[in-house]
């Protein structure tokens, strides 16, 4: 049966997007069979396997909002295992349009159990908000990965995401874990990224990832080429600390 | 009579805060009055002058939800010519609250006419989003001030971002104007950094900013001791940038 992750943080420029697509195609490069989706109106995921979402007729919006069911607007890309439900223009209004719908949070859990089956991993990369897509998100899976930039501002709202996903795990899902917080864009040459480093170290202790995700200029050029890190390439830093994270869910993974 | 600019972008971590807080600074050192307004939930600008959220009773929220006056929020900081309206975690309510009041994009505009008067400058810093808070804002402004970061995934939303503003000028503030683009973030040495800056020159042209903010590590550390980076290191490569875009700023609007 599939996992399903939600990769959040309400903090905007973290690596949500760049972990949840370079993640996904790293597992696939595993021979595990993923499903990518993203639940984000900027459609970063979508352009970071090259999709052009103005030419894109029917996304994840189709699914939550229409009651179109997920499979069918499941679209395979060129890489390895890994399947895309990309996001469209119209997902911008979801936020005000799901308010108005009867048990709003549990639009996408409800259609996604189905592809529990077909997947072993689900990835949802999520917008730089608490708002109703991400509490979907966080209804809808099994666990939340949290990425966290090596910088003093993405600290500062730790306390506010770990309460929310409280909330959501007495309210909403009382079944969801946290697969662990990843530390991104680290510079480790500075004071800054090693403090903060060991400040989450003290604070979440074995829920941090081993693998931390160093500054790459790589992961931010494999965007405009439509390509996940380790098919723009495969010898950067950005492929091996992609690489190294996906062994660890994995592994993590395998043991329950 | 005071200028208001509102910092709007709503892909995540380009540089909002960080441009919001240090170009108050510095507009504040050129012996400008200034107003920094924190209209983000997450509370960076808050902490980046120094102010702990959690000990501030009263914030922006109970001006545009509460209808207290905005004079009476107003908080004087240790710098130069620069007060501060705080925000408090009970702002992560008002995306969803705004949606029930009469007139709900207007709230900010009818509290902050009165305060035009007394303040050269009013700064407002916004979420990574065009919800309700950020609407509030262009609406509640003379003119806005979009930080690009130098990266592929910032271009993707500025499409979406100039929709939007066009549909504010349309419907809710005709006045709005663009203050203008600031490429933030800028490592020269990288292809990539420059040719996202000659893509936002091609498109905006005059509207792009001569000063382009660099990567510098001083300006990330800055926020961790509360203080705006000329307050932190006045001799840093950050102090030169932001110094250099108040300064632009300021003969832009002393022209008109
Ligand atoms: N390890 C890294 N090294 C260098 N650049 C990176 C790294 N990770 C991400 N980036 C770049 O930093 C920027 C922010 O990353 P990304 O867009 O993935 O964050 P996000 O959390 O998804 O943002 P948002 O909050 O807007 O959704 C992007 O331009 C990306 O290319
Ligand atoms: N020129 C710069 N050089 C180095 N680091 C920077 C620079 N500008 C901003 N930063 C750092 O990058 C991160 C993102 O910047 P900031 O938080 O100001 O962006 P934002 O757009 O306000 O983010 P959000 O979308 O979450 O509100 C912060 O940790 C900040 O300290
Ligand atoms: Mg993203
Ligand atoms: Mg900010």
């Amino acid at each position: 049966m599939g996992r399903i992750i939600a990769i959040v943080n309400q903090k905007g420029g973290v690596g949500k997007t760049t972990t949840a697509v370079n993640l996904s195609a790293c597992l696939g490069e595993f021979k595990q069979k993923v499903l990518l989706i993203d639940l984000d109106p900027q459609s970063n995921t979508t352009s970071g396997v090259g999709i052009d979402k103005y030419k894109v007729t029917e996304g994840i919006y189709k699914a939550i909002i229409g009651h179109h069911p997920l499979i069918g607007v499941i679209m395979h890309t060129e890489f390895k295992n890994l399947d895309v439900i990309p996001s469209t223009p119209d997902l911008a209004g979801a936020e005000v349009e799901l308010l108005e719908i009867e048990n709003r949070h549990n639009r996408l859990r409800e259609e996604i159990i189905p592809l529990k089956e077909k997947y072993d991993f689900i990835i949802i990369d999520c917008p730089p908000a608490l708002g109703q897509l991400t509490m979907n998100a966080l209804s809808a899976s099994d666990s939340v990965l949290v990425p966290i930039q090596c910088d003093y501002y993405a600290l500062e709202g730790l306390i506010q995401l770990m309460k929310t996903i409280e909330l959501v795990q007495r309210q909403m899902n009382t079944a969801l874990e946290i697969e662990g917080m990843v530390m991104t864009m680290g510079d480790l040459r500075t004071n800054l990224a090693r403090q903060v480093i060991e400040d989450v170290k003290n604070h979440f202790g074995d829920k941090m990832f081993k693998t931390v995700i160093l500054r790459n200029i790589t992961l931010s050029e494999a965007p405009g080429f439509g390509k996940p890190i380790i098919y723009y390439d495969i010898n950067s830093q950005g492929s091996k600390d992609y690489l190294s994270l996906a062994r660890e869910v994995i592994t993590k993974n395998k043991e329950t």
